[in-house]
């Protein structure tokens, strides 16, 4: 563990909280992508089959319990509790042209073809895309209320936060994820727009809006 | 081999 890591998993954690406290405070998931949600459940499912397996350390078990049950807890906020706020005719992104080419890549490129490492693999490339039907989303209506560009800010910074710590372990540890580090690299990239717009607008007071 | 997974990351 390094502040890197460590700063990255808080980031991580403040973003699923703020999501949770904007649905559960204003009774709303407007403007928020469930199926961004969905594919984030089934990173956290595909990823942490291995909390029955492997033990690491109590604070990471404790982490992935709390990612697992936050994911499942938003998903019923968004499709049961609040499903009559859920704005499904902008959620329309087909995310199995998300899950199909996860699938197929995690086959083709995987550090070992045993189940865990397949899901494991599977996990990491589908949380590289997961955000894109949320960002789909945003850019369809132009604009996103400001707590959720904070939501979106938090998830970002939190996979940028991995990448110097995985800098700081290839010179600390030397050695290297591949597999991780190209992916987080891709999914840092997504947010780079959002990132440009959330620094210029958002951070000076501004509401989110896109570019006409 | 530098390559290794990291399984100790969430």
């Amino acid at each position: 563990m390094n502040i890197f890591r460590l700063l990255g998993d808080i980031c991580h954690l403040v973003a699923i909280i703020v999501l949770l406290l904007k649905i559960w405070k204003t009774r709303s998931c407007a403007g928020i992508s469930g199926k961004s949600q969905i594919l984030f459940a089934l990173v956290y499912t595909t990823r942490y089959v291995d909390l029955f397996f492997t033990y690491v350390s109590l604070y990471n078990s404790v982490m992935k319990v709390i990612f697992l049950a936050s994911s499942y807890a938003t998903l019923y906020l968004i499709y049961v509790k609040f499903k009559a706020t859920y704005d499904f005719n902008h959620d329309t992104f087909r995310i199995e042209f998300l899950l199909i080419p996860c699938v197929i890549l995690s086959l083709l490129i995987t550090h070992d073809y045993s189940p865990v490492e397949l899901l494991w693999t599977f996990s990491i490339y589908l949380e590289a895309v997961a955000i894109l039907p949320q960002l789909f989303m945003v850019s369809k209506t132009g604009e996103a209320e400001t707590i959720t560009s904070h939501y979106l800010f938090a998830l970002g910074a939190y996979r940028a936060l991995y990448i110097v710590n995985w800098i700081y372990r290839y010179y600390t540890e030397s050695f290297i994820d591949g597999i991780a580090v190209v992916a987080g690299i891709i999914q840092t990239i997504l947010y780079a727009d959002f990132f440009y717009l959330y620094i210029t607008k958002v951070l000076k007071g501004k509401d989110f809006k896109l570019p006409a | 081999n530098i390559l290794h997974s990291f399984k100790d990351e969430l």
